[in-house]
């Protein structure tokens, strides 16, 4: 499907569970990326 | 609807056999796990192979063609794959080109590309777990290691990848990474097919860590932010990283996409290094030569 | 989720189910009579009242008296996970292993507190929330011999399928989503109330045939509708409805423009009305 039925556009999100975890030393050395997490559930929402 | 005519190796947790599906006369390996083995039941790994085989089918990734139970063991047949990279590697014999290489590495990237738009995170990539088909296909194998991708605010345990492919984040003990370990670890693999010899061969985990920044340059909070929070960050020496003329003349072979390629895949910070996807439209494989076709490699 | 074993083998119509658990039924009824007519024929000392008892108690049970009888074991795993603190992927997966078995097995061959452990131990490995067996049995005040017999049976069952979709990551996609497509126009503390209720719903529907009919993502739609059906309408006009080029027509009486992001039009082979009306389906199940 080369259309995915959603735009991921991080800054549209106030989602602030997700951006108390980036905002983690842990997490930030970790290399977390919240737009895996975003890209995630958005494809969960549409597959 | 199986036959086991050879016994191929045994393991911690199975015995491989070869043999045959009698139905399409297809050559198998049945992978039998022993369930006595493990005192907790079904053993972690044989449960994860089949939990993610089952919902992968693309042609870099081995192919889970049954399972079943038989006298107390459980079954994996798999397609048979007689051949692996670390094989062809070691094997000076065998000479390989910048082309052949470039095959090897793009369906490396593919198979690994179909898991992490899965989801799936292999956490174990290395030679030997990249079979060969008798057609030169490359395919993805041992997903004793794999995992979902982590919910949000899940730990992980740091103690996977075998050493020499294992990423920076997974050195420092890090919980909460992401599918970048993979990525380092195609990295390391796509320099031993240049090199021939293994890259990042640390004696032990320690080791391990002072041979990566040796060669690749200690990272700093400056290029990757709070690495200077890991406990056993202050103990490690402080390298510089390599210049690019460095880097040419440790890869002779490589052109100056190839070190882009290969520099992108082992980017330190785990947030800037390339995905899967980035590493597919690199500028390598879209240069001369063209990869081997698969039917022509070694 | 095509390619997905959870849609491959353990999707089915309404039909498709009924049959399979009728079939099931029935042939486990025939093994039971089979078994109790050897008995009488083997005990040709019975009394009359004894027969009379055999004929009277030992009746097989109904297809519908088996489903209700899962059912109310499903609620138990449901409930013992949360007495185990289990993370909800695994109690949503523990649940998902317990009810599949039981569309293989008749509660007349194994009874169900038998697999209740079992499911609940084998979706904690699968999850990777692993607990030894040892420490399991003890929280669970069972014997480890008695899951481990049965996490095989549960295995087999399955069809060595594990990996579960639940409705609960698509519901924080739309959550994201829902916030993109209708933005500036939802409060936050409002769709964090949503959030919260919508997944208190998807949880109950874990326990419903709902999970065999529909996608996780048409469950988390329909529980949305439920929750809020304006919201929840409106935010499929936006991102599903008619094409800019009709929408202009209708705006050009008149009608401020909206100022939904015109790029949020990506061509998608969705039908609004269909979806609607699968999801209105799929809401009146859960209700």
């Amino acid at each position: 499907d080369l259309h995915k039925r959603y735009e991921l556009v991080e800054n549209e999100y106030n989602d602030s569970f997700i951006r108390d975890l980036q905002k983690k030393k842990e997490y930030i050395a970790s290399g977390f990326r919240a737009d895996f997490i975003y890209d995630r559930m958005l494809t969960e929402a549409f597959m | 609807d199986y036959t086991k005519e050879k016994k191929a190796g045994e393991g911690t947790y199975a015995v491989v056999y070869l043999g045959t599906k009698k139905s399409t006369g297809r050559s198998i390996a049945v992978k039998e796990i022993k369930t006595s083995q493990f005192k907790d039941g079904l053993d972690m790994s044989a449960l994860r192979e089949v939990k993610f085989l089952q919902e992968l089918k693309h042609v870099n990734v081995i192919e889970l063609v049954d399972v079943f139970m038989a006298n107390d063991n459980l079954n994996l047949v798999l397609e048979f794959l007689p051949a692996d990279l670390e094989i062809i590697i070691k094997d000076t014999s065998i000479m390989f080109s910048p082309a052949d290489i470039k095959s090897w590495i793009l369906m490396t990237l593919r198979g690994v590309h179909h898991c992490h738009r899965n989801f799936i995170l292999h956490r174990d990539l290395k030679p030997n777990n990249l079979l060969l088909a008798p057609d030169g296909q490359l395919k993805i194998a041992d997903f004793g290691l794999a995992r979902l991708m982590a919910s949000p605010q899940e730990i992980l345990t740091s103690n996977v990848v075998t050493r020499w492919y294992r990423a920076p984040e997974l050195l420092f003990g890090a919980k909460h990474y992401t599918s970048a370990v993979d990525i380092w670890s195609v990295g390391v693999i796509f320099a031993e097919l240049m090199l021939r010899i293994p890259y990042l061969p640390g004696k032990d985990d320690v080791d391990q860590i002072n041979v990566t920044f040796r060669a690749l340059g200690t990272p700093t909070d400056a290029d990757w932010p709070e690495v200077s929070s890991f406990s056993n960050y202050n103990k490690i020496q402080i390298y510089p990283p390599p210049s690019r003329e460095e880097l040419r003349r440790r890869f002779i072979a490589a052109t100056e996409n190839a070190l882009e390629l290969i520099s992108g895949m082992m980017i330190m910070n785990p947030k800037k290094r390339w995905d899967a996807v980035k590493c597919l439209q690199s500028q390598y494989f879209q240069e001369l030569p063209e990869p081997t076709l698969p039917q022509d490699l070694p | 989720y095509r390619h997905s074993s959870q849609y491959r083998l353990w999707s089915f119509t309404k039909e498709q189910l009924e049959s399979r658990r009728r079939a099931l039924n029935v042939k486990v009824v025939d093994k039971v009579n089979e078994k109790l007519q050897d008995i009488i024929s083997k005990h040709n000392d019975l009394s009359q009242e004894e027969l009379n008892a055999i004929n009277e108690k030992a009746v097989p049970v109904t297809m519908e008296e088996e489903l209700k009888f899962v059912n109310f074991f499903a609620k138990k795993v449901q409930s013992f996970c949360h007495s185990l603190n289990l993370p909800t992927e695994v109690c949503a997966t523990a649940i998902s292993f317990f009810r599949r078995f039981f569309l293989v097995n008749s509660t007349m061959e194994i009874h169900p507190k038998h697999i209740l452990l079992a499911s609940i131990f084998l979706a904690c490995k699968s999850e990777n929330y692993f607990i030894g067996i040892e420490a399991f049995a003890k929280k669970t005040k069972s014997q480890p011999t008695t899951i481990l017999k049965y996490e095989f049976d549960v295995l087999e069952s399955l069809q060595f399928t594990l990996l579960n979709h639940h409705p609960y990551r698509p519901l924080h996609g739309f959550f994201l989503d829902i916030q993109y497509i209708l933005h500036g126009k939802v409060d936050l503390n409002y769709m964090g109330q949503i959030y919260t209720n919508c997944k208190r719903r998807i949880t109950e529907t874990l326990l419903t045939d709902v999970v065999y009919h529909y996608t996780p993502p048409q469950i988390t739609l329909a529980c949305l509708l439920i929750d809020d059906e304006a919201l929840t309408l409106k935010y499929l006009e936006v991102k599903f409805g008619s094409p800019p080029e009709e929408q202009k027509e209708s705006e050009t009486e008149g009608m401020k423009r909206e100022e939904t992001p015109s790029d949020t039009k990506l061509p998608s082979n969705l039908k609004l009305q269909t979806l609607t009306a699968l999801i209105r389906e799929c809401q009146a199940m859960i209700l």
